[in-house]
């Protein structure tokens, strides 16, 4: 009987209670959709990418798109007023959000995007970064680990030369960048959970 | 249910979205 949805892919985290539980997911499923069709369109314009195969392609798309997500929409997550827009535009409160059930996750979408967000990234450096998080040869079920780990290193010596340019005078930011792969992994981690509940319980 | 992606019928999207791309690529 979950009356909420608090993920900002929604335009709104009200469920109508008169909808069944198949037809919430339909709404939810229209909502991010044309999300994840631009987190592949993305994917299509890192070089080398569509030379992978096509199992490799999906594979990195179904394990990177919320990482990916999760880069794109940082701001969404606004530390200062403490609030989450929602696709429909409309901001809510953390304390609303908390209210209807947000927990653990929340918070750290906050810690990531502020962290995230200090690093006063480029749109082009953000994009690299970007790539990167898709591009990982460590996803589960990738058949050319090769190939991936080939784009994957031509993707970070990329980021780390970019980086390097831009901020001469700011060594970590590379490093700091790299250790936000693993942060948005643990997030990933959080997010499957709260799927598998809400799947099993809509 | 022990696949989220699946779950989210993200893979189909996912498919459709690179569909355009793959229609002539061998796996």
């Amino acid at each position: 009987n979950r009356m909420y949805l608090v993920c900002p892919m929604n335009t709104s985290p009200y469920v109508d209670p008169q909808k069944s539980g198949h037809s919430i997911w339909e709404d939810f499923s229209m909502s991010f959709t044309p999300a994840v069709r631009e987190v592949v369109e993305f994917a299509k314009r890192i070089p080398g990418f569509q030379d992978l195969s096509q199992h490799d392609q999906v594979s990195l798309l179904k394990a990177g798109t919320f990482e990916v997500l999760v880069v794109r929409f940082v701001s969404l997550f606004d530390v200062k007023e403490r609030t989450v827009t929602f696709l429909s535009g409309k901001k809510y409160s953390v304390e609303a959000l908390r209210s209807m059930g947000a927990g653990d996750l929340l918070n750290s979408m906050f810690d990531f995007s502020e962290k995230l967000l200090a690093l006063n990234l480029s749109e082009e450096e953000m994009s690299l970064f970007t790539a990167v998080v898709l591009v990982s040869a460590d996803r589960s079920g990738i058949e050319n680990v090769n190939s991936v780990e080939a784009l994957q290193e031509t993707l970070i010596r990329a980021l780390r030369s970019l980086v390097t340019k831009n901020h001469p005078n700011e060594a970590t930011i590379f490093t700091k960048l790299l250790l936000k792969l693993p942060d948005l992994r643990s997030l990933n981690n959080m997010h499957s959970e709260q799927l598998l509940a809400f799947k099993v319980h809509p | 249910f022990s696949d989220p992606a699946s779950n989210l019928g993200l893979e189909d999207i996912i498919r459709k979205a690179l569909m355009g791309n793959m229609e002539d690529r061998p796996e």
